[in-house]
């Protein structure tokens, strides 16, 4: 039931930004983390048709109704987690990456994950002197509801600490740092199991870096005011 | 005409050292490609980097058993030629009329030249980015093509103080790549610091307007019983007249068990 077509002109040459109008789904199926309750995933698929010519272009992706918020309480400074308005007690591990050489399959993620999913644990923090961790790592945190926590490339002992202090001001192309992590949240940003982003280890990152990457990461206006929302929905609620 | 959809590149890539082979990326890619694994070409494992294909080929012992690692010399001694790669593979594909296609790498470490066909491609620096390439037009006629890459490695790959220690000299900060690699309280010193193609290649056909990137997000109201699907996509038309097109969304079920949806 839940299929919708919108036409579009797109003109020669050109790159277009579109937003289909929203998808209503009355008590969907709702991804929980291990342990909270089932991992439920929808099949999302985009297709474009071009007059003339037929279907020119198909995108799919597993995605996960789910609500993560997450903030640091005055009183124990720890951070405090919710998923689906649930607080949730995080049983986490530290993952700096699968193998030394790169030589990570899909095979290994399912295996390294489970693993952390049989060992009770739901959530996985990805070190930031590692890796940007990739879509089938978060493809089976998706599907055995492990949360991730997912730092950009700085670390505390190589950027701005140590005699002598090194890298103080972090990589020498802040453009370079931005582009990449922009493009890393554009390839990971639709993962249910995608729970937070982090600037970096033990250490913040420069401050027109950190400034961009919270600009960039902040929850879009239109999602800000719930109620709002809620009101023009019921105005219009399809 | 070429099936519409992504194919992966992961199978029959060859591999040898920059300074082991004498001739440029346009003659290896049109009058001189490489016919086997005779030397200097070896197996190489894609996705993977430099040492993983030289492990693999038992030039350098794991470096994960033993001491193996203080055999392999390190590339603060070696120089970064001496892990500067040439990767190459020949794929078939033999587009149709209005059909598009794109070379895509979804991570490099650290920079790269693609020649396809003698043609060029310069890919920036970056270890955590994604290439693209439409190279509809430099495509073989026949449909048989030879790729080749030239892969550098990070442009600050540091040395390793005899004390070691968290980050080794910290010299691969300056690079937007993995700090691990200069070794830490738990790894020694990787050797080649990860260079290579360490993510999937693949090649996508498309018709005239591609879909990139889309954005999927949920809102919840009522206790999470009523629920909206929020999506976004950049489309590109890559054709030369105005697209009229139908865009199609359609959410199913992920079915559990062996129940497949037809």
């Amino acid at each position: 039931e839940h299929l919708q077509t919108q036409h579009v002109s797109v003109p020669p040459g050109a790159h277009v930004q579109y937003t289909f109008p929203e998808l209503f789904f009355y008590k969907p199926n709702l991804w929980w983390p291990n342990g909270m309750g089932q991992q439920s995933l929808y099949n999302v698929m985009i297709t474009v048709d071009v007059k003339g010519y037929g279907e020119s272009d198909l995108w799919s992706h597993l995605f996960g109704f789910r609500k993560i918020e997450s903030h640091v309480d005055k009183a124990t400074r720890g951070r405090l987690f919710k998923v689906n308005g649930q607080p949730m007690f995080i049983r986490g591990g530290n993952w700096i990456l699968s193998d030394g050489l790169l030589r990570l399959s899909g095979n290994r993620y399912k295996t390294d994950i489970k693993f952390h999913a049989d060992m009770n644990f739901n959530m996985i923090r990805c070190w930031g002197g590692g890796l940007a961790e990739r879509p089938e790592f978060y493809h089976y945190c998706d599907i055995y509801g492990l949360l991730v926590w997912q730092e950009f490339w700085i670390t505390g002992d190589v950027d701005g600490r140590g005699v002598p202090l090194s890298n103080p001001n972090g990589p020498l192309d802040h453009d370079l740092f931005m582009l990449c992590a922009r493009d890393t949240v554009k390839l990971l940003r639709n993962h249910p199991s995608l729970a937070l982003w982090v600037g970096g280890n033990e250490q913040v990152p420069p401050d027109d870096i950190n400034k961009a990457l919270k600009n960039d990461l902040k929850l879009h206006p239109y999602f800000e005011n719930a109620i709002g929302i809620t009101k023009l929905l019921e105005d219009s609620p399809h | 005409m070429a099936d519409m959809g992504k194919v992966k590149l992961e199978s029959g890539w060859l591999a040898a050292r920059s300074t082991e082979v004498q001739l440029t990326g346009t003659q290896l890619t049109t009058t001189h490609p490489p016919t086997g694994p005779t030397l200097p070409w070896m197996h190489a494992v894609i996705p993977g980097t430099v040492l993983a294909t030289l492990v693999k080929n038992k030039v350098v012992p794991d470096p994960f058993y033993g001491l193996n690692n203080e055999t392999i010399i390190d590339i603060a001694d070696s120089g970064r030629e001496h892990y500067t790669f040439w990767f190459f593979k020949s794929f078939q594909c033999k587009l149709s009329g209005t059909q598009h296609l794109d070379l895509n790498f979804r991570a490099i470490n650290y920079s790269a030249e693609v020649f396809l066909n003698g043609h060029i491609n310069v890919l920036p620096k970056g270890m955590f980015r994604r290439h693209s390439l439409d190279v509809t037009d430099i495509l073989h006629p026949d449909g048989q093509n030879f790729l080749a890459v030239l892969v550098h490695p990070p442009d600050h790959p540091g040395s390793i103080p005899p004390e070691g220690g968290q980050g080794g000299d910290h010299e691969i900060g300056k690079d937007v790549a993995a700090q691990y690699v200069e070794g830490w309280d738990w790894v020694a010193p990787i050797r080649d610091r990860n260079t290579g193609i360490w993510d999937e290649v693949s090649i996508s056909v498309t018709g005239p307007v591609k879909i990139i990137d889309p954005h999927l997000v949920s809102s919840h109201f009522d206790n999470y019983k009523r629920a909206y699907l929020h999506a976004t996509t950049e489309l590109e038309n890559k054709g030369s007249w105005v697209a009229e097109c139908s865009l199609n969304i359609q959410v199913t079920k992920e079915v559990e068990g062996s129940i497949c949806l037809v």
